[in-house]
């Protein structure tokens, strides 16, 4: 475990009441190893480092903690600010309907996220209203209809087999201005931050709708590739925050350090299963122990 | 470019970024860069371009070029392939593509639709049957998975279908029941003759998690080969390096879009190849 390795080390390096650049260095050897394994971003592992670096330097080792055991809280801490704050809720609107829109990679979870955000925020009491973007996958529409029925939401769809994602969505936002919907989740279809045509729509969605907020959807097992799909969804729309899923497997979840750190946004929920009910705010202090494992 | 020019302690690390970030694995990558830095004071390596190609031929090593690549066919009767994998990694659609393929091929294909519990899971399956042009077998959402598998090896046997593909719920490999259930599909399938492939599909946008994956799902369900799919994005796939490497189990296949004909051979040279681009 980490804070064995790092017992070794100082252990090995007799410390004398304050850590010396020695120990910082082959702390901090271990320190991006552990990040590096927990799949967080070279990059971001690189600026994280030299972050804690400065923390490390110099700090006082307190009487009560081992130099392991301050070394491990000093990361932590820094983890925790990167994360950011627990319980970030959603943004609040003056003129209702309150437009959530919903984006990320192929098979990312964003259906199933959707429909999640719709039964929370009915069980809150509020209106949701669902609307089905996604104009590719085959069967996506049907996917929300009956997550929608499960959850006992209406969902706005277009079954003509139009592809304009746009029409549909600013169809749904008039029928949720309409009929006094709380809420309007847009789900859209997955897709590639390099596919220029697909980033051009969502952009052309978020126009249409103009959110409250943009969620990036992200995996919760992706690797080094979380880097890129931020910087580049960032780049595109105006992200307000991150759904991070499929925290119930046992994946590190390096991806929450490098999304936090790339989009400078909050993760405002975790995913953990297939039901409705899956939901769960984000808890940074939690996500910062399973990423140092 | 971190191979231009003559090799420094940046060319070094630099190299170690570009593997690193192709999610080869830092435990995997170590050795293959202080072998490389052997290799190339041997061989008095003065440029850089020569390390790439040092470094092509390393990771050229780690895939066994005797491994079976391609897919296996029953010598007799219906042929029957297994999908698995965790959710989302592009099972149904790699199914898809594999039925489209076979029946250019003039083969006879039958899907078996033994996700019963996701949302649309048949119908989805339904519409890629149809642009393949194959029969799908499917029951009641809610139905044991177990049941369909059966259901659609008895059908596709009395039919002399080619090949019946079954299709099974994406489920995470530290959910024990739903390994068993897995385990179970194979068990039921297998009173009825050879299982001659099963295929875990997964994600290149994965981290460490798909070596993981990868064990988990070689010990439930006996994994004869891999799909590598979304490679059409930024992601490497390097994991694919050390499931070969530590677990010897092949990469058969690679999905290259959304589409019904993205789907490609997986050959080692162009692996590299991109990895290193
Ligand atoms: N275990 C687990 N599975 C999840 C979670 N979130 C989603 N899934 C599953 O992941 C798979 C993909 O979910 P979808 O909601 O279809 O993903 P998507 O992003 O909408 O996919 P595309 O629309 O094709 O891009 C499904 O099998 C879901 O049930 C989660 O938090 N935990
Ligand atoms: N870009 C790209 N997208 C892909 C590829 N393969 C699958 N997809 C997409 O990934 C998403 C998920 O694909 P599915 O086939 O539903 O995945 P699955 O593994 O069956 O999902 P579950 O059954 O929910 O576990 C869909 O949007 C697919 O179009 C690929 O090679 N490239
Ligand atoms: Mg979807
Ligand atoms: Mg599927």
């Amino acid at each position: 475990s980490l804070s064995g390795r790092l017992d070794d080390i100082f252990t090995r390096l007799r410390s004398r009441g304050r850590l010396d650049e020695k120990q910082v260095d082959e702390v901090l050897r271990e320190i991006r190893l552990a990040l590096l394994e927990a799949d967080v971003s070279l990059k971001v592992v690189k600026a994280f480092v030299t972050d804690v670096r400065e923390r490390a330097a110099g700090a006082e080792i307190h009487k009560s903690l081992t130099p392991a055991q301050q070394i491990i809280k000093i990361v932590n801490l820094a983890l925790v600010d990167v994360l950011g704050e627990k319980n970030v809720g959603l943004r609040p609107v003056d003129m209702p309907p309150r437009v959530i829109l919903i984006a990320g990679l192929q098979g990312s979870g964003k259906t199933t996220a959707s429909a999640k955000l719709a039964a929370l925020l009915k069980k809150q009491g509020r209106k949701p209203l669902l609307a089905a973007c996604d104009l590719r996958r085959p069967a996506a529409i049907r996917q929300l209809q009956l997550l929608g029925e499960q959850a006992g939401v209406e969902v706005s769809a277009d079954v003509s087999g139009t592809n304009d994602a746009v029409a549909v969505a600013t169809a749904a936002l008039k029928h949720a201005r309409d009929e006094g919907f709380t809420d309007l989740i847009v789900d859209t279809a997955g897709r590639m931050h390099v596919d220029h045509e697909l980033m051009a729509e969502l952009g052309a969605v978020e126009k249409a709708v103009d959110p409250a907020e943009t969620l990036l959807v992200c995996d919760a097992m992706t690797g080094q590739d979380a880097v890129n799909v931020a910087e580049s969804f960032l780049a595109e729309v105006d992200l307000t925050g991150v759904i991070l899923t499929k925290l119930d497997g046992d994946a590190r979840g390096g991806a929450a350090l490098s999304m936090a750190y790339v989009t400078q946004r909050p993760i405002k929920f975790a995913g953990v299963g297939e039901k409705l009910t899956d939901l769960e705010p984000f808890h940074p202090d939690r996500m910062a122990s399973r990423i140092l494992g | 470019d971190a191979l231009r020019g003559t090799p420094t302690d940046e060319t070094w690390e630099d190299l170690e970024a570009v593997l690193i970030q192709a999610d080869i694995g830092v435990e995997v990558v170590t050795p293959i860069v202080e072998r490389l830095r052997d290799r190339a004071r041997t061989e008095k390596v003065t440029v850089a371009g020569d390390l790439r190609k040092l470094l092509a031929a390393e990771l050229l090593d780690l895939f066994d070029r005797d491994r079976e690549r391609a897919l296996s066919f029953a010598d007799v009767g219906t042929s029957v392939w297994l999908v698995v994998g965790v959710n989302g990694t592009g099972k149904t659609t790699t199914i898809g593509k594999l039925a489209s393929d076979l029946k250019d091929h003039g083969r006879t294909v039958s899907l078996a639709a033994a996700d019963t519990f996701r949302a649309a899971a048949d119908e989805q399956l339904g519409v890629w049957a149809e642009r393949a042009g194959a029969q799908l077998i499917k029951h009641q959402p809610g139905a044991d998975p177990g049941a369909v598998a059966f259901d659609a090896v008895k059908n596709a046997r009395a039919k002399g279908i080619d090949v019946l593909i079954v299709d099974t719920a994406g489920r995470l490999h530290n959910k024990a029941p739903l390994m068993d259930e897995l385990a179970k599909v194979r068990r039921v399938i297998e009173k009825e003759g050879s299982v001659d492939e099963v295929l875990l599909v997964i994600d290149a946008t994965a981290g460490q998690n798909g070596l993981v994956q990868a064990r988990q799902f070689a010990e439930s369900a006996g994994v004869t080969g891999i799909v590598l799919t979304k490679l059409d994005g930024t992601a490497k796939g390097g994991i694919a390096i050390a499931i070969e490497e530590t677990l010897g189990l092949p990469i058969k296949l690679i999905g290259v879009g959304e589409g019904i004909e993205d789907l490609e051979p997986f050959v080692p040279d162009d692996f590299i190849a991109a990895l290193l681009s």
